[in-house]
């Protein structure tokens, strides 16, 4: 039965695409089978996995709003080794239509049902807000993974998120729960970052990630090239970072 | 003439906040008035200006939807010596509920309109979308600030944001353009910063601002004091960039 996660936090550039797009790749290193869904209008997870988002036929927008089927609109990406669901600039009229819609909550969790079991893990790139498009992904998903940069806005800004969750789970989707946070871009020579992660392990305990995303400019690098850190430098602290999540993630599911 | 600013870049992270909350305590030093709108529903500016988001009576909610008087809903800051309308999570329902106004791009322009001679410098912080809420303060706008991490998604991101703003100029708001792109969190040491700073002058020219803003700890401490950076560590790096960019912003209004 595959784990539906949604990878979110309405503080932007926090590392959402970049968890999404190196998780991914690396649960298929440990011999998972992964679909990434990017419902971010930037299509940031689909360029970074070497798809360009200006010449697709058919995208999440259509998922949503056309009633395209998931297998017409599924990609391969040649060297992540994960299926994906790539987005573009269409996805921010799916804000505004989505709202004439009954079933507008339920858009992408209805598309996504009949197929979730041929997938280990399925990950949702979110963008930064607490719109209908997050809110799809919330209703969609069996857990949520929030990527936190160690700062003061990002810290000020989770409850809100928290409450939406909540929200979320009263309403649509019972069994809505956090899986985890994960701390990125972490810089442990600032005094910041160490008083923001202690304010988080203070707070959520074991729900944040033992693993830590370390600020690693070879991370920042691989998107240009359209390829997950671990197929542009496997041997840099961010692709081993990430290898060491996948580890986290998969060994908190088999203990479920 | 106050001339009005919309800092926006549908990016997240990417140091808007930052740049209007130091660009404005920083304009104040330079004698001008200034008054800073928040027109993200995270309310990072009300915070990083030492306001209580959450104790507010009117907010820029109230401006848009509720026909509030601008100058019932403005706060004084202590330190920035700015003028404030604050935000906090009620705008998120305003970017619904405008699609039910029929002169819903303008609400915001004409709110301001009657008060702008007031102030040397209005500045509008966006949320990181080009929804309602940022059409909203490109439509009240003069001309656009666009902070600019120097990183691949950012640079990617550029041709949506000039697509929109080109739109509005066409439809809304004629006499919108690009008053400049700011490079923000600038690492000098780093190829890839060097990289798209590179294709960002050869593309841009002099609308690229020559103050550059570097990755400085003390910008991302100075909010968890409610503070601009210039009144926590006025000697820090970041604080003397944001008052060499108020420099440059100043000049070049008096030069047009
Ligand atoms: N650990 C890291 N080390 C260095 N750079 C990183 C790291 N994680 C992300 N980045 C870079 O920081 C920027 C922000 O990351 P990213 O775009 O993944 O965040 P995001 O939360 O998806 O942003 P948005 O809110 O716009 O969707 C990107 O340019 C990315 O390449
Ligand atoms: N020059 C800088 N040096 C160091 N840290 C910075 C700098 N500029 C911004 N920051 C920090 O980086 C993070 C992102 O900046 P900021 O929140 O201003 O970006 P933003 O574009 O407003 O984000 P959002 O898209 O969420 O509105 C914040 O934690 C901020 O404190
Ligand atoms: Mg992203
Ligand atoms: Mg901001």
């Amino acid at each position: 039965m595959g784990k539906i996660l949604a990878i979110t936090n309405q503080k932007g550039g926090v590392g959402k695409t970049t968890t999404c797009v190196n998780l991914a790749a690396s649960l298929v290193a440990t011999k998972r089978k992964v679909l990434l869904i990017d419902m971010d209008p930037q299509g940031n997870a689909t360029m970074g996995s070497g798809i360009n988002k200006n010449k697709l036929e058919l995208s999440a927008y259509d998922l949503l709003l056309e009633d395209a089927v998931l297998s017409e609109v599924i990609l391969s990406t040649a060297e992540g080794g994960y299926d994906l669901i790539p987005a573009n600039a269409d996805l921010t009229a799916a804000e505004v239509e989505l709202l004439q819609e009954k079933d507008r909550e339920f858009r992408l969790r209805n598309s996504i049902q009949a197929s979730r079991d041929k997938y280990h893990f399925i990950l949702i790139d979110c963008p930064p807000s607490l719109s209908m498009l997050t809110i799809n992904a919330l209703t969609a998903a069996d857990s949520v993974l929030i990527p936190m940069q160690c700062e003061y806005y990002a810290l000020e800004g989770l409850s809100a998120l928290l409450d939406t969750i909540r929200r979320i789970s009263d309403v649509l989707n019972p069994s809505l729960h956090i899986e985890g946070l994960l701390r990125t871009m972490y810089d442990p020579r600032n005094s910041l970052t160490r008083d923001v992660s202690a304010q988080l392990t203070d707070h959520f305990g074991n729900k944040v990630y033992r693993t830590l995303i370390p600020r690693n400019v070879r991370l920042a690098e691989a998107p240009s090239y359209g390829l997950p850190v671990l197929h542009y430098d496997k041997d840099s602290r961010g692709a081993r970072a990430y290898l060491a999540l996948a580890g986290e993630v998969v060994r908190r599911q088999e203990e479920k």
